[in-house]
């Protein structure tokens, strides 16, 4: 959930 | 999502318009390098791979079809459209962008947080938008003199990714784990290429005359 929470970002 | 992250966001989304805007109503991108809005379409389509796949948000989404849909159409007015064609400074514009894009792949391919497809290809997206400015700032230097639009272009697209080192700074304060070196440093090489435009924008700005 790390890596999603950096692929969060635009 | 965080009021800088926002506020980044609303900058490059704002950054998109005028440049659209100045293309689509005065069919002029006099100033504008094509080959910068060619590797800004290559950093999306590399970035937004996952949308399909990954869901984030609706804002989320649509803001990646926006950027996506923008340069794409973009560079689309400055290849074919011919009105706008006839604008483009074909004979300024003579910077190497391939060269950038060999050299990204490769240190992505080097230096990334997952050795996977789609992580090798978001990586190398963000090596590339540190660099994509710079036929653009090389444009700048030869032309001299900007028109308002082109100078608020740039500068918007250039505060972007300084409000994002903002957002990651809070967010390295506020959420555990949030190391992303690769995107810290990616994202203050991109805004320092920025400085000296900065300076001049600064100058003629509180000078009040145009960009030069």
């Amino acid at each position: 959930h790390i890596q999603q929470r950096l692929h969060d970002e635009l | 999502m965080n009021i800088f992250r926002l506020a980044g966001d609303m900058t490059h989304l704002a950054s998109v318009l005028v440049l659209l805007l100045k293309i689509h109503t005065i069919k002029s991108c006099a100033g504008v390098s094509l080959r910068t809005q060619e590797l800004y379409a290559i950093v999306f389509a590399t970035r937004y791979l996952d949308i399909f796949t990954s869901f984030v948000s609706v804002y989320n989404t649509f803001m990646k079809l926006v950027f996506l849909g923008s340069s794409f159409s973009i560079v689309w007015y400055m290849r074919y459209h011919k009105a706008v064609h006839r604008t483009y400074d074909r004979e300024q514009d003579t910077f190497r962008h391939w060269f950038l894009v060999l050299p990204c792949l490769v240190l992505a391919l080097l230096i990334h947080e997952k050795f996977t497809f789609l992580e090798v290809l978001w990586t190398f997206s963000l090596y590339l938008e540190a660099v994509a400015i710079l036929p653009q700032l090389v444009l700048l230097q030869r032309t001299r003199n900007i028109d308002n639009l082109t100078g608020q272009y740039i500068f918007l697209l250039g505060g972007y990714r300084g409000l994002y080192i903002l957002n990651w700074i809070y967010r390295y304060f506020t959420e555990p784990h949030f190391v992303h070196w690769i995107t810290w440093i990616a994202g203050l090489v991109q805004t320092l290429l920025y400085a000296d435009f900065f300076y001049y924008y600064f100058l003629r700005f509180i000078g009040g005359r145009g960009v030069e």
